[in-house]
């Protein structure tokens, strides 16, 4: 990676939003 | 024949590469299956932590930021669906608690971040992190480890409730200072617990078990002693209440065995390096009802004394424990309302909570002190225990 190239800033849910996420996931699946 | 030509070490760079479709199976075998009491027993410390930190670096090393967040997420959530399982079990949420932490300093660690750089090698420099900055999940992996830590202390706490009371107060190892019961009999000593009763070994026991089995799960130093320092806290919140609502704890005697219980709770403190963790200072408020129950409650000189003395008791407290004074034989006399009149005068420019009892529920907020680690990730090997054979060495 060249020093110059600034990483991307990867956006995140909170952890309440990680947990939704995840029941509504286990909620969809059969 | 094909030759198999062994890589050396210093040319793996760190990573282990897996498949997408791999990637609930890696959450499987080293999260949701892993036991803290089975294979994991024999792991280096902060071993799934350094794993799911390799696979992440080769997820972003590939300009991947889906297979980042899905690895990121399914991790986080894997933690909090066993945590939600077996949260009562100790070994279980200390395991997890030091490998989120581990897990958080290796993306300080390996961010890029010169802040975080300063102890590194060259080497593990060459190992930050290419595409990504991963600041925001930094945060969320630090309040899941405010979670987890929070999820510690209630087990623990749990399990240390019911030896409180009767560890520290109930049960007397002093010959001799017993005293006499009211009726004018002696009271029965005797050094060998009642069977059921615990004894204030029973809680040093079990603070060193907790203690031993963080230090072998690789938890951080500085996160030991604010454990401790919460379970002082508790152990001497529930004692302090203990003894304001009995009069049958507040005696000369019962101040002399607190007294005693107290120095082997700081003996055990020593045992272990804890001196300067603050534990000690949660336990004043105690030590200083153990002597208020020892000192002299008579003339003035005397009051001032104890309000000297009792700077982290309230008023509230001091009036009870002088309320609830009982004399051990017929020749001292109880505490005179004129006396708790004086303290109570004494006091009145106090600016305190009018509150009696020690909050028990009150935890400590924590924090996680950056903790680098010496250990090079190309040097790191997967033992086959960890059914994690999809996973390729890069």
């Amino acid at each position: 990676r060249p020093p110059s190239r600034p990483r991307i800033l990867l956006k995140a849910p909170t952890l309440a939003e990680m947990e939704e996420m995840n029941i509504s996931e286990e909620e969809e699946s059969p | 024949h094909p030759v198999n030509i062994p890589r050396r070490e210093k040319d793996f760079q760190g990573m282990l590469e897996y498949k997408k479709e791999d990637e609930l199976k890696l959450v499987k075998n080293l999260i949701l299956e892993l036991k803290p009491r089975g294979v994991a027993v024999n792991l280096i410390p902060g071993l799934p932590a350094y794993i799911l930190f390799m696979c992440l670096r080769h997820a972003d090393y590939v300009n991947d930021d889906q297979k980042v967040r899905t690895l990121l997420t399914s991790s986080i959530n894997s933690i909090k669906k066993i945590l939600k399982k077996r949260g009562d079990d100790f070994e279980t949420v200390s395991f997890w608690l030091a490998n989120t932490c581990r897990f958080l300093h290796c993306l300080k660690q390996y961010s890029g971040d010169e802040a975080f750089m300063k102890h590194n090698t060259p080497k593990q420099n060459e190992h930050t992190l290419s595409n990504f900055d991963l600041a925001e999940y930094r945060q969320v992996i630090s309040d899941l480890a405010i979670q987890i830590y929070q999820q510690l202390i209630k087990c623990m706490e749990n399990i240390l409730q019911p030896m409180i009371v009767s560890g520290m107060l109930e049960h007397e190892t002093i010959q001799g200072v017993s005293g006499v019961k009211p009726t004018g009999l002696r009271k029965r000593t005797s050094s060998i617990a009642d069977e059921g009763t615990y004894t204030l070994d029973s809680i040093l026991r079990q603070l060193s078990a907790f203690h031993s089995t963080m230090c072998q799960h690789g938890t951080d130093p500085e996160l030991i002693k604010q454990v401790v320092k919460q379970q002082f806290y508790i152990i001497g919140a529930v004692t302090l209440n203990n003894l304001l609502l009995r009069k049958d704890m507040c005696s000369w005697s019962k101040g002399m065995q607190i007294r005693y219980n107290v120095s082997q709770l700081e003996e055990w403190l020593r045992d272990k390096g804890l001196m300067t963790c603050g534990a000690k200072e949660t336990l004043e408020p105690l030590i200083q009802a153990a002597q208020l129950l020892q000192v002299k409650k008579k003339t003035d000189e005397d009051a001032e004394a104890i309000c000297s003395m009792c700077q982290a008791l309230t008023t509230a407290q001091i009036v009870k424990v002088l309320n609830l004074y009982t004399p051990v034989n017929e020749f001292e006399e109880r505490v005179s309302v004129a006396f708790i009149r004086t303290i109570q005068t004494r006091l009145r420019d106090r600016c305190e909570s009018p509150q009696l009892l020690m909050d028990t529920k009150m935890i400590y907020p924590v924090t996680f002190p950056f903790s680098p680690s010496s250990l090079a990730l190309e040097t790191i090997q997967i033992p086959s225990s960890l059914n994690l054979g999809f996973l390729t060495r890069v």
